[in-house]
């Protein structure tokens, strides 16, 4: 049965999209057949796994409007073991009718995961930054959720209502919601800045903070323009290894838990 | 009378709360009286300008629940021409309150801003990411908006968006929207990505884009560590350098108009 995994944080531009895309194909790439789920109506997901708006036969939005099954909604990737499903929902009109769906329909999009789980080993949802109504549908469906921080004062600043934001939502499911961890993102240990961060959450968090964090580099930001992840277009490179070993010790802590 | 301007973007991390701060500061430096507002419930805003949350004496949700007057809730800064307003709404149920508040009593909030152009020179106004009640209260309330973009691919791919969602506001308004232009942030163009970037920029919106484009650097990033914005920290450095060079430029372009 598949693991639900969210990827969430209220600061915007922190890596949530970078990291879902990355991940999702790090795991599809070591044998796991993967469902990653764009819930952010900006196209991060799809631009950086290589479709552009036309290449879309339907998403959430089509879902819930058309009442259109999952199955009719996922998009095979490059990738054999990934299959994508993204809102799909590109004129202001549709972006806002899909979030309100979203809230009011929040049953067919619990249903849709619940049913995927017999299918796939890992399902990934990226959320927009912010606690609007993807981010509470995607906590909903999720056994649990991995918090990228950006290696920035700002962003350590937010963490506090994330988790707090994260314990009232618990009390609206009956199965419990796991943080799998924080990881740093954007990290280059070169700086001031950078150091502080990192030795603050060791501080503050110290075993919810995994020992891998994912540096900031050229390759990585590269995703929206070659349409292709790093872990897909250049494995060897330094962010690569870095999502492939995130992927290894995300699956060992769930695994030891 | 003042010129109230909004600082906008659907994409999270790229600058708006850094450019607001720095900017808000470079206006007051350079003779302007000027009232910053931070729209955002992530205390970005205040952490910038040196208050942690126990010094705030309330704010905009203050304005909303307890009736409180705009006056009541304007905090002085350490710079004599710098006004602060921002939600101090700090717990989970605040921020909903507040947010709910931003759309149902947006009259107050237009009344506030309104009654503030006979007091100041300038105003600005910080807003979250994406297209919540926020920025729509902020847009309504303004002459015009200024929109950051970050030297990356995915940014300049949401553009588009935000361009029908001005437009789209602008049926809902009597009074004119400027769009006082774009301008980039992050930049490094030593990276193919930033050159990338502001070709295709120049391309698309050519006179819509300012010259003047913020450079990547630590100086800008220390802002919530320090309680400081560059522009007052180390007006030398590029970074304070490029946001009153880009005070001069929104003044000349709004000069011409
Ligand atoms: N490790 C990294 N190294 C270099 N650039 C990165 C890295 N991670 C992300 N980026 C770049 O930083 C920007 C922000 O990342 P991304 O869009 O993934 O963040 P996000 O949290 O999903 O943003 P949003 O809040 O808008 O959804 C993007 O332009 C991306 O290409
Ligand atoms: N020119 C710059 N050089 C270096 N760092 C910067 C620069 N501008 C912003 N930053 C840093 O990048 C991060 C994102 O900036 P900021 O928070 O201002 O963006 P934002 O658009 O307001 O984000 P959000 O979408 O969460 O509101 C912050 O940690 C900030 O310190
Ligand atoms: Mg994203
Ligand atoms: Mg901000």
């Amino acid at each position: 049965r598949a693991r639900v995994i969210s990827v969430i944080s209220q600061k915007g531009g922190v890596g949530k999209t970078t990291s879902t895309v990355n991940l999702a194909a790090a795991f599809s790439l070591s044998g796991h057949n993967v469902l990653i789920i764009g819930t952010d109506p900006q196209c991060g997901v799809s631009r950086s796994l290589g479709f552009g708006s036309e290449q879309l036969h339907g998403g959430l939005k089509d879902m819930f409007q058309m009442g259109l099954d999952f199955d009719e909604i996922k998009h095979k990737t490059s990738l054999e073991n990934l299959t994508m499903v993204v809102p799909d929902a590109l004129t202001m009109d549709e972006e806002s009718n899909y979030k309100y769906l979203m809230e009011m329909s929040i049953d067919t999009f619990l249903d849709a995961i619940n049913e995927s789980r017999s299918i796939y080993d890992t399902i990934l949802i990226d959320c927009p930054p912010g606690f609007g109504p993807e981010t509470k549908a995607a906590l909903l469906a999720s056994d649990s959720c991995l918090v990228p921080v950006q290696a920035e004062e700002l962003c350590r600043d937010s963490l506090t209502r994330l988790l707090a934001f994260i314990d009232e939502l618990r009390e609206q499911r009956e199965m419990p919601l796991a943080v799998e961890g924080l990881f740093m993102t954007m990290t280059d240990h070169r700086t001031l800045m950078s150091r502080h961060v990192a030795a603050r959450l060791d501080e503050d968090f110290g075993s919810d903070l995994f020992d891998i964090s994912i540096p900031r580099t050229t390759r990585l930001s590269e995703m929206a323009l070659t349409g292709k992840p790093a872990v897909i277009h250049d494995r060897r490179s330094a962010g690569s290894r870095a999502y492939f070993n995130l992927v290894d010790e995300i699956v060992e802590r769930y695994s030891n838990r």
